[in-house]
């Protein structure tokens, strides 16, 4: 039996909308420790990956692991009918081919909704990624992150960022011309969730294609600060700090040849 | 030029 009571349904609603245009059939392995997931693209170039521990639970219940192969769209359909303040519980038997969703409503505790989502056999790749040093770690506001790869999505399909002792800066150049955004690394004291944090070692600069950079900025409403951890000529590594837990992209670099 | 890569470049495949 697992069973798992988040206090905010929201939360996982925000996951599951992240993963929703890259990522069509995801496993959820629910163990003691927690929820994990991890998922590559079709493509083979971005991996998510995504541990809720049990403190991020008001009940957690897991008596055997379990992986739960869910369609994300059908999920998303079902999160969806959720208000945000909503209660949600989870549950699947240990045999079952079912996910019970239950939502209760803070403010109406006579209402209950319940759906069943049916499970999927997924056979999905697994990776085995090495534990890495990364040399140049920038860190910012996700909305800010957000923000400048929209704004250079625009201006070309692919967008290099140069990670420097003393800033950051993102570019992109296409047919129409090019544009940069850069960031000073810089304190704000007192103001820390806008600070741009920047830690380099060694400076880093790395392409990638801005439709996967696009993916990994929906994460954004999850958590204020993203991290961008860079290294020369291997996957960057992008992660937002959940409360009990994170939310993770890797993503592979375009490389001159 | 550039070229993409993947990630199976880079992690090992279980």
């Amino acid at each position: 039996m697992f069973e798992a009571k988040l206090n905010e349904a929201s939360v996982f609603k925000k996951i599951v909308e992240s993963v929703k245009d890259g990522f069509k059939n995801c496993n959820f392995d629910c163990s003691e420790e927690g929820i994990s997931m991890e998922s590559m693209d079709d493509a083979h170039i971005a991996l998510v990956s995504m541990k809720l521990g049990v403190e991020a639970f008001s009940s957690y219940r897991c008596d055997r692991s379990i992986s739960l192969g869910l369609n994300i769209e059908s999920l998303l359909k079902v999160l969806r009918t959720a208000n945000n303040n909503d209660v949600l519980t989870m549950r699947a038997e240990d045999d079952g081919d079912l996910l019970t969703l239950v939502f209760e409503d803070s403010s109406n505790p006579d209402r209950i909704s319940e759906y069943n989502l049916k499970l999927l056999n997924i056979d999905q790749e697994h990776m085995s990624i090495p534990e890495q040093e990364y040399t140049a770690t920038v860190t910012l506001p996700s909305s800010e992150y957000q923000r400048i790869i929209r704004d250079l999505t625009q201006l070309g399909d692919s967008i290099t960022i140069d990670a420097a002792k003393d800033g950051v800066r993102f570019t992109a150049e296409g047919d129409i011309g090019s544009g940069s955004v850069s960031l000073k690394a810089n304190t704000n004291v007192g103001e820390d969730e806008k600070s741009i944090d920047i830690a380099v070692e060694e400076p880093v600069a790395l392409g990638f294609n801005s439709k996967y950079l696009t993916q990994t900025c929906k994460a954004a409403p999850l958590a204020p600060r993203v991290s961008l951890n860079m290294c020369k000529r291997i996957p960057i590594f992008i992660s937002y700090k959940l409360q009990a837990g994170h939310f993770s992209f890797f993503l592979a670099p375009q490389i001159s040849e | 030029s550039t070229r993409q890569t993947l990630l199976k470049d880079f992690f090992l495949n279980l």
